[in-house]
């Protein structure tokens, strides 16, 4: 298992941070994928009343072959359940993503990024923290990226 | 590129 901290500032209130990041409508996110992993179909479904939601997407990136191998020889949809500990007025939040290729054994690549931000009135800053449990050694290089 | 990608479309989105 391998851990990342990242020190983050944003130049918005929490409650803007949180109403663009986490919206209902999961714009962000499609917007996310849709540059960054190059999947413009991206599914974000509503979140429920655990406060949690599930998002699909595709990465379209190039991989190392041993990578493909590993999963099975094309990349497939990978879930990103999020939860999101926050209420309205609240001087802090918490977001947990857990993201799992939809494959027999996804597990293995399961990639876990909390998200904790307080509120610093106009702005917001926190910490991203990062836990790989990528179980092919090698690969933990290019999932940062 | 999470962190820059958040920054880049909050700032745009004011």
């Amino acid at each position: 298992m391998k851990e990342a901290v990242f020190d983050v500032n944003f130049n918005v209130s929490l409650k803007t941070f949180i109403e663009t990041v986490y919206s209902d409508d999961g714009k962000f996110y499609k917007s996310f994928h849709s540059e960054v992993t190059n999947d413009p179909k991206a599914k974000v479904t509503s979140w429920d009343h655990t406060h949690s939601r599930t998002i699909t997407f595709t990465p379209d990136v190039k991989l190392p072959g041993f990578f493909k191998t590993a999963l099975g020889g094309a990349i497939p949809p990978i879930n990103d359940a999020q939860q999101l500990t926050y209420s309205e007025g609240a001087t802090s939040a918490k977001g947990l993503s857990v993201s799992t290729p939809s494959i027999k054994g996804g597990e293995r690549f399961r990639t876990q990024v909390e998200i904790e931000i307080q509120s610093c009135g106009a702005t917001c800053k926190g910490k991203i923290r990062i836990e790989l449990t990528a179980s092919i050694f090698g690969l933990q290089g290019m999932l940062e990226g | 590129k999470f962190i820059e990608f958040t920054n880049r479309y909050l700032a745009d989105a004011d």
